[in-house]
C-alpha cells in the first residue's frame, strides 16, 4: 500500500509539468524514503532525475516499494482538474494497476478522485558518478529562463563558458550572434537574487538551446537553479524544490566531429 | 558544426 499526501498540491502539478515534455512514459520508484524517478528522452541525449522526500509530504506510507509506470502526459491531464490550492492524495495498492489521485479544495468542500492506469514500462537506469564541477553557478531561475529563451531568437546552440569574468553564453545563427554574461552579484536584497559563480577550472561546453529551454519548464518550481558545467561532461541543470526534493536535468554536450 | 552526443557515451547504463 502507498499513500501520500501532499498539501502544497500545485507542486505535483507542477513537476509534472516540467517533465512532461521530455519523458512521456516513466517508472516512478516509490519506497518509505519517497518518490524517485529517473528517465532519458528519447533520443538519449538528456536525462530528467527527481526526488519527492517522504517528509516532504503531510503523510507518507509506504509498506514495500514499488514501482509504478506513469504516461505523464495522461498524468498531467488528470492534474489538470485539480484546483491550484488542492490538497493532493495519491494512492496505489501493492499489486494494483491503478494510481488513485484524490483533490481536496482547501475548504475540503469539495473532492475529486481518478484512477490513472499504470503500465509496464521497461526502462534504463544510468549510473550518474559524483562529479567534481569545474564551475557551479546559482541564478534565479527567472534569469536561467530568460537567457535561454533569449538565446533561441538567434541561434540553435549555445556555448557556455565560465571564465574569472563571468558566466557567458553564447548563441550564433544566420541573423547574427549574441552574447550574455553574467557576473557574481552580492547586492540583490534576497538572497536568491544573486548570481553566484564557483569556478575551478575555466570550461567552454556547446549545447542544444532547445533542450536548455525546456528545463527551464521547471521555473516554477524554484526561485533559483544551479548549472554545473564539468569539461567535457554533460551539464547539470537543479531546481531544488523547497522542502520537498528536487527535480535535475542531465544534457549531453555537442562535440567537434 | 559540433553533433549532439548522446548521454551513453558518458554515464553506464545499470
Amino acid at each position: 500500500m502507498f499513500e501520500a499526501r501532499l498539501i502544497q498540491g500545485s507542486l505535483l502539478k507542477k513537476l509534472v509539468d516540467a517533465i512532461k515534455e521530455l519523458c512521456t512514459e516513466v517508472n516512478w520508484d516509490i519506497s518509505n524514503s519517497g518518490i524517485n524517478m529517473q528517465s532519458m528522452d528519447g533520443s538519449h541525449v538528456c536525462l530528467v532525475a527527481f526526488n519527492l522526500r517522504a517528509d516532504g509530504f503531510d503523510h507518507f506510507r509506504c509498506d514495500r516499494p514499488l514501482t509504478l509506470g506513469i504516461n505523464l502526459g495522461n498524468l498531467a491531464k488528470i492534474l489538470k482538474c485539480s484546483g491550484s490550492n488542492d490538497i493532493i492524495t495519491m494512492k496505489a495498492d501493492d499489486n494494483g494497476d491503478t494510481l488513485t489521485l484524490m483533490f481536496e479544495s482547501e475548504k475540503q468542500d469539495r473532492i475529486t478522485d481518478v484512477d490513472l492506469k499504470l503500465m509496464s514500462i521497461e526502462s534504463e537506469h544510468l549510473g550518474i558518478p559524483d562529479q567534481d564541477y569545474s564551475a557551479e553557478t546559482s541564478m534565479p531561475s527567472s534569469e536561467y529562463q530568460r537567457i535561454v529563451r533569449d538565446l533561441s531568437s538567434i541561434g540553435d546552440t549555445v556555448n557556455i563558458s565560465a571564465t574569472k569574468e563571468g558566466i557567458k553564453f553564447s548563441a550564433m545563427g544566420d541573423i547574427g550572434t549574441a552574447n550574455i554574461t553574467l557576473r557574481q552579484t552580492s547586492s540583490a536584497d534576497k538572497e536568491e537574487e544573486n548570481v553566484k559563480i564557483e569556478m575551478k577550472e575555466p570550461v567552454l561546453l556547446t549545447f542544444a538551446l532547445r533542450y536548455l529551454n525546456n528545463f527551464a519548464k521547471a521555473t516554477p518550481l524554484s526561485s533559483t537553479v544551479q548549472v554545473f558545467l564539468t569539461k567535457d561532461l554533460p551539464v547539470q541543470v537543479n531546481y531544488n524544490i523547497q522542502d520537498l526534493g528536487y527535480v535535475k536535468y542531465y544534457l549531453a554536450p555537442k562535440i567537434e566531429e | 558544426t559540433p553533433v549532439q552526443n548522446n548521454l551513453e557515451e558518458y554515464y553506464a547504463l545499470l
